[in-house]
């Protein structure tokens, strides 16, 4: 057989050498480039909302500009009468927003934490956001598991459906806890 | 050098008070009109007297901004982003509004100056910061002016090629083998989003598309080096990562483009980077509809696209050099003879004697592609297609045939590769090469060649998706049809390894 | 084996890696919501 580097042997010796450094694989094996953070399967081209090479997802809507007339950029002259961002203030639906479109953000903790304190709850695997329906107690309970009705938030169709279901407390999320993230995070 | 006495007092003055201009809340109700007074200003202080005041204004400018980048590393970067954008915002409404309306040249040459003068302070702070260079001054400076300088408006709308031309042209000059400092930042401006619709979707006519290829050549070429060690270090793991999302973007929104520029990426592309090849080689036109490869019994000859030729925007019948070697293959393709046309093949095809590096790698591809497409125009000429009984017995096929026999593994094993880059969608090119690897198989006067051909192609199929359809039609021929014997060569069962892997492929290609 | 050159463009290349370009150097400045990334728990929408 082809004794070198440019025959079978070569590509055997290739293989196993990959098989114990991780940092041949790469180009020995290629890697799984579904899981670059690319829907390769989108029907709209990619390009518009491509959040850059070295990002892990598509760019967030609030980042991408289009041109509007100048007209509406005012931002320069209300800028300084703009009142401060107030979690509490704000209803449910703009809560929901801002957790579902600021991805990987502090705003998306600050917003679970306040949907938490309305007694919204995160369920970790099914990952949705469930609340009892006002008035209404679980008709069965178990342990940590109730049954009952309650309000979920479905994002596809953004608004709250009524559904009975059982649920088991312990993947209910708690609250974020934003002092914790700030310190981990090291921003101000 | 020698700036007039007083002068680089009164740049920095009117660059401040040009910021705040910019800053102060009233500037959004009537941005030209702040504008218009900052003008005047910047005339009665004699910037705007002549060429060489308003080259020493920008080149302060300009290093004025870098400098406060260098002080405040330590801040938020809005401070020095607002100081910046404001900055690029001046050059931009001079941009816009110099000469007269209709006159673009006068826009296009301050435009090229200023570029010219980012450039040269980037190349300079290069060699003087070297490990210490700081690329995020430059970085805002290029984007933010590229995205004032491409916002609809009817006057820049006007120079929009001119406009992306002098950016292009400006990327190339400080392409990551010119400036690796700023690579990161590099390729982060080439894949912008607007960048790229710009210059691959919104230009006509695809003008931009021979810049953006060059871009990516540029891109390639740097990578080589690194990538041929195939043990990626971090910062050379992180841009080829990188390089592959901008790669999987192209392919899903422009795939014409990969296909049009396969040929010079596969020039520059190391051949041990095979799923970046890959991804190169497997687009096909949108329009087209791609045949499962596994479709039992595939009669590939009789695909309505098989015979349309794919279009390669490079000249690749120029990159055979010297001139006299071009004109003897020429010859020989016409007449078949001399004989010892053959003999002396090698010799043009080698560069050196050290391993590895022995052989001209574009001019084999390019002699592989110009040889095969004479093939295909003489089949044609005789109204048929290429199968098994019209490639064999003709000039070309000798040409092929000595290559496979002559060449040492190292010359067949690029040779081989040459042929493997044109197995891609359903076209003319594909359906001939594919002939003709598996002709060599078949013909093969040694084992050596028909081990090496499998070696080409399995290398291709075992990296992750994507594989281009041509490989896998080839390869699938190759396994399945008994005219090869593929099954009884000893190359296929020489460790439990490869006969697994030819098991693990044979059982998805069957 | 890397040529000097190489050698060279490799070292200016790692030491760009310790601080390389983050998506706000390509956007408009958002001085009322900016941007502060954070590790979000997995189980929150990642994209």
């Amino acid at each position: 057989m082809v004794n070198n580097q440019f025959g079978m042997v070569g590509l055997l010796t290739f293989l196993r050498a990959a098989e114990t450094d991780p940092n041949l694989v790469t180009l020995a094996m290629g890697q799984d480039l579904m899981a670059l953070g690319l829907n390769l399967t989108a029907v709209e081209n990619l390009y518009p909302s491509f959040g850059g090479p070295f990002a892990d997802a598509p760019a967030r809507p609030q980042d991408i500009d289009y041109n509007v007339p100048p007209e509406y950029l005012i931002n320069m002259s209300i800028r300084d009468k703009l009142s401060k961002l107030t979690l509490q203030k704000y209803k449910d639906d703009l809560l929901f927003y801002l957790f579902y479109t600021n991805v990987g953000d502090m705003m998306q903790l600050a917003a679970a934490a306040e949907l938490h304190s309305r007694d919204w709850r995160y369920h970790t695997e099914e990952k949705v956001w469930i609340t009892r329906m006002p008035g209404m107690t679980p008709y069965e309970k178990n342990g940590t598991t109730e049954r009952g009705t309650y309000f979920y938030f479905d994002a596809q169709t953004w608004r709250r459906v009524a559904k009975e279901f059982q649920v088991d407390t312990v993947k209910l999320d708690k609250c974020p806890n934003i002092s914790a993230y700030v310190a981990m995070s090291g921003q101000p | 050098n020698d700036d007039p006495p007083g002068f680089l007092e009164r740049a920095e003055f009117l660059l401040k008070d040009w910021v705040s201009i910019v800053l102060s809340p009233n500037n959004g109700r009537d941005p030209l009109k702040g504008f218009s007074m900052f003008v005047t200003k910047m005339n009665m202080h004699g910037i705007l007297k002549g060429d060489e005041p308003l080259t020493r204004f920008f080149r302060f400018a300009t290093q004025y901004c870098i400098d406060l980048t260098y002080r405040n590393m330590n801040e938020p970067k809005t401070k020095i982003f607002q100081f910046i954008d404001a900055y690029v915002r001046l050059i931009s409404l001079l941009v816009k509004h110099s000469g007269e309306s209709g006159n673009a040249n006068t826009k296009l040459n301050l435009l090229n100056k200023i570029l010219g003068i980012v450039v040269g302070i980037l190349l300079q702070d290069q060699e003087v910061h070297t490990t210490g260079f700081q690329q995020v001054g430059y970085h805002r400076i290029f984007i933010m002016l590229f995205l004032e300088l491409t916002t609809h408006d009817p006057v820049l709308e006007n120079i929009s090629l001119p406009v992306i031309t002098a950016f292009c042209h400006t990327f190339h000059i400080i392409r990551p083998a010119c400036a690796p400092g700023f690579c990161y930042s590099w390729l982060e401006l080439i894949s912008h989003r607007v960048f790229i619709g710009r210059i691959l979707a919104l230009l006509p006519q695809q003008k931009g598309w021979h810049m953006y290829s060059q871009l990516l050549i540029d891109l390639f070429k740097y990578l080589a080096p690194f990538l041929r060690n195939a043990e990626l270090a971090k910062p050379v793991h992180h841009l080829y990562k990188g390089t592959l999302r901008v790669l999987l973007v192209l392919l899903h929104d422009f795939p014409e483009f990969l296909c049009d520029y396969h040929f010079a990426f596969c020039d520059v592309i190391p051949p041990n980077c095979i799923q970046m090849r890959n991804l190169i080689l497997s687009p096909y036109p949108r329009n087209m509809r791609l045949p499962d490869p596994f479709t039992p019994n595939l009669k590939v000859d009789m695909l309505t696209d098989i015979g349309g030729s794919p279009r390669v925007s490079i000249n690749y019948a120029g990159s055979i050099q010297p001139a006299s070697f071009k004109k003897d293959l020429d010859s020989y393709l016409k007449a078949r003879a001399p004989v010892t046309f053959l003999s002396e093949l090698r010799s043009n095809l080698q560069i050196s004697n050290d391993v590895g590096s022995r052989y001209n790698i574009p001019l084999m591809n390019a002699l592989v592609l110009y040889v095969g497409t004479q093939a295909i125009a003489h089949i044609r000429s005789k109204n048929l297609g290429p199968t098994m009984a019209t490639i064999m017995h003709c000039a070309h096929m000798d040409i092929f045939q000595n290559l496979a026999v002559d060449l040492d593994t190292e010359g067949r094993y690029l040779f081989l590769n040459a042929i493997a880059n044109q197995l891609r969608y359903p076209n003319s090119h594909t359906h001939y090469f594919s002939c003709c690897i598996l002709y060599l198989f078949g013909e093969a006067n040694s084992e050596a060649i028909q081990e090496q051909i499998t070696r080409v192609l399995l290398e291709r199929l075992i990296v992750n998706r994507p594989h281009p359809w041509g490989l896998l039609i080839t390869f699938i021929e190759l396994i399945k049809n008994p005219v090869y014997k593929f099954w009884e060569h000893d190359f296929v069962h020489c460790a439990p390894e490869i006969e697994r892997l030819f098991e693990s492929v044979a059982k998805s290609c069957m | 084996k890397l040529q000097k050159e190489h050698q060279i463009q490799f070292q200016r290349m790692e030491a760009a890696y310790y601080h390389l370009p983050t998506p706000s150097d390509s956007e408009r400045l958002r001085p009322y919501l900016q941007r502060q990334p954070v590790q979000t728990p997995p189980h929150f929408p990642q994209q």
